[in-house]
């Protein structure tokens, strides 16, 4: 465990914990794409399909269930909570899953490390995790408007990723049989889609002004 | 011990 994979792991698990504490608190979840929530939830339990058969470290396990508790807990609040799911805005979260679903799916079949279930199930979650922000991007360009708690979500998204690329060029340099090129190629597209949420953050936070996405 | 190796992220 290097200080880059820690502080990805610390930023993503604050990312979700601040989304769930805001849809909590103020019971709304205005301006939050359900569906990046489900396409989440979907990556998380494609990924760990191994949290009971391959024991990692206590470290893996704890932060494999709260990843999962926590995406679940997010969808769930969204559909049924009976006053989180009213400020929800389905006309406006109109992005399709099986856009992204199904080309990560035929990707991960083709392009994978080793054809099996768990390995193509393990390739899957990472090709789409990179596209699963897709729609709270377009639900934000398309409301424009940005709270601030929703600003930080996405921010802390793109910066666990961008961390997480670090942590492999560390450890490619410290552990030379550690290099997965398909890993690699997720990882730097999902950082790339948040480039240019990252500009306009910046933007509005040195100018100090409302964020706003150029439509 | 590969595959171990790249299972140990989350």
């Amino acid at each position: 465990m290097n200080i880059f994979r820690l502080a990805g792991d610390m930023t993503h698990l604050f990312s979700v914990l601040v989304l769930l504490l805001k849809i909590h608190t103020i019971k709304s979840c205005a301006g939050i794409s359900l569906k990046t929530q489900e396409l989440y939830a979907l990556v998380f339990t494609t990924r760990y399909l191994d949290i009971f058969t391959d024991f990692i470290s206590l470290y893996n396990t704890v932060m494999k269930l709260i990843f999962l508790g926590s995406s679940f807990s997010i969808v769930w609040y969204i559909r049924r909570h009976k006053i989180v799911r009213r400020s929800y805005d389905k006309d406006q979260d109109t992005f399709r899953h099986y856009f992204l679903v199904i080309p990560c799916l035929v990707l991960a079949v083709f392009i994978n490390h080793k054809f099996t279930f768990k390995e193509v199930m393990w390739t899957f979650s990472l090709y789409l995790e990179a596209v699963a922000i897709l729609p709270q991007l377009v639900l934000l360009q398309r409301t424009r408007n940005i709270d601030n708690l929703t600003g930080q979500y996405v921010f802390l998204l793109g910066a666990y990723r961008a961390l997480y690329i670090l942590n492999w060029i560390y450890r490619h340099f410290t552990e030379p049989h550690y290099v997965h090129w398909i890993t690699w190629i997720a990882g730097v597209v999902q950082t790339l889609l948040y480039a240019d949420f990252f500009y306009y953050y910046f933007q509005s936070w040195k100018n100090n002004e409302k964020l706003q996405l150029p439509a | 011990e590969e595959d171990l190796e790249t299972k140990d992220e989350l």
